[in-house]
């Protein structure tokens, strides 16, 4: 039951849909469920649209978790999100804000596919687990399948290649699906973010080439804002800035795609750590991570609300 | 054991190269290898000063270590026995779940 569920150790993918399923069932004023697809092996896609019901129409922030499917503390992320924003509703004057003005959809297992296959046969697995008759290798980097600057630096055209970008532009059905999703949402949503691990960092586009966004001064601003709430729960520091430069250029990325598709807001996080435990941070380590960035993702929430 | 014990005696290397001349003999050295990166993704993005994790089978390690060792190149191992760590990450636990 959902008092029992604990959220500081790794779910499978089994339990994290069963959770989805009582949170639904146990959340009706606040929780919504539905599948916007179906994976390559024909897993359903599920999110949890998270909000006080409303007849208006309400600004929305897309939060997708587990893109790469060993990036663990994606998934236990988004289960976190859904939890603090549930139980705090009540007593959070922040969180009930949020919650009355803007909708969340939480997506807390985007690569179905490749995250059960990290949990049964490849705790590594990384890409999606799609296959190409013409080649041996399996998978493609969902996060190298987006149709912007698809395929060019920093993506791989080889199918064996962990950044292999796909034989086409939004080929993998998890990527279409969420690609019709937010196209179909855009108006309504306002900031995209991707949850990863791990280097502790919060980017923003680009990450295909070296430039300044156009709203550079606002998404600059609320980036800084949102690490240092991040700082302010355990001193964590992370660095920050447009993906190109802070990390390493790739083309084909999802924050790219948000926000070439008109979502003003789009951020990366690169969650803990730096390189102690790597992917296979510590399930004692799974609250204070998703402590500090749950403030991070109220600050941005918080920063739609006002005007830039 | 988890994943059919397929990690055990795995490791992570995390290599720095320090300069432009270091970051091509790295790049050759794991480019002849089935190394799987952590960080960057990719061979092609190993740049100076930034640092390398890499995923080493237990066969490779050895030879991984001398290769490093007479290229002069600065590295350590910050995961000396991988199937360890995931035991230690979720494996008591879901063993015992599953028991």
């Amino acid at each position: 039951s959902e008092s029992q569920y604990d959220y500081e150790v790794y779910h499978s993918l089994e339990e994290i849909q069963s959770w989805m399923f009582e949170m639904n069932r146990t959340n009706s004023g606040l929780v919504d469920m539905f599948s916007i697809g179906k994976s390559y092996e024909g897993r359903p896609l599920y999110v949890l649209q998270i909000g006080k019901r409303s007849r208006h129409q309400k600004k929305a922030v897309w939060i997708d978790c587990g893109i790469h499917a060993r990036e663990w503390i994606g998934p236990a992320f988004c289960q976190w999100f859904v939890k603090e924003a549930i139980n705090s509703y009540q007593h959070d004057s922040v969180m009930r804000r949020l919650l009355h003005q803007l909708n969340f959809y939480i997506m807390p297992v985007f690569n179905v596919d490749g995250y059960h296959f990290s949990w049964t046969t490849d705790r590594f697995w990384r890409k999606t687990r799609s296959k190409n008759h013409r080649f041996h290798c399996r998978g493609v980097d969902a996060n190298r399948n987006w149709k912007v600057k698809w395929c060019e630096e920093g993506a791989s055209s080889h199918p064996c290649d962990d950044t292999y970008c796909g034989p086409f532009p939004e080929s993998e059905p998890e990527v279409k699906a969420v690609a019709k999703f937010l196209r179909k949402h855009k108006k309504r949503i306002k900031s995209y973010i991707s949850i990863h691990a791990y280097a502790q960092m919060l980017l923003y586009p680009y990450s295909y080439k070296y430039a300044s966004i156009p709203n550079f001064n606002c998404v600059e601003s609320a980036a800084h804002n949102a690490v240092t709430a991040l700082y302010s729960a355990y001193g964590v520091r992370y660095r920050y800035g447009p993906a190109s430069t802070t990390l390493y250029v790739s083309s084909g990325s999802s924050i790219d795609w948000a926000y070439r598709n008109g979502i003003p807001y789009a951020f990366a996080f690169e969650l803990r750590d730096t390189g102690h435990f790597g992917f296979l941070l510590p399930e004692s380590l799974i609250n204070p991570t998703c402590t500090e960035t749950l403030r991070a993702v109220k600050a941005i929430a918080s920063g739609l609300l006002k005007k830039c | 054991y988890l994943y059919n014990n397929r990690y055990a005696g795995d490791q992570i290397f995390r290599i720095t190269p320090s300069n432009d001349e270091e970051v091509q003999v790295l790049q050759k050295i794991l480019g002849h290898m089935k190394v799987d990166f952590w960080q960057p993704n990719s061979v092609t993005l190993i740049c100076q000063n930034e640092t390398v994790d890499v995923h080493v089978k237990r066969n490779d390690t050895r030879g991984l270590h001398a290769r490093l060792k007479q290229q002069h190149l600065d590295y350590r191992v910050f995961i000396s026995n991988l199937q360890k760590e995931i035991e230690k990450q979720t494996g008591y636990r879901s063993s015992r779940k599953r028991r």
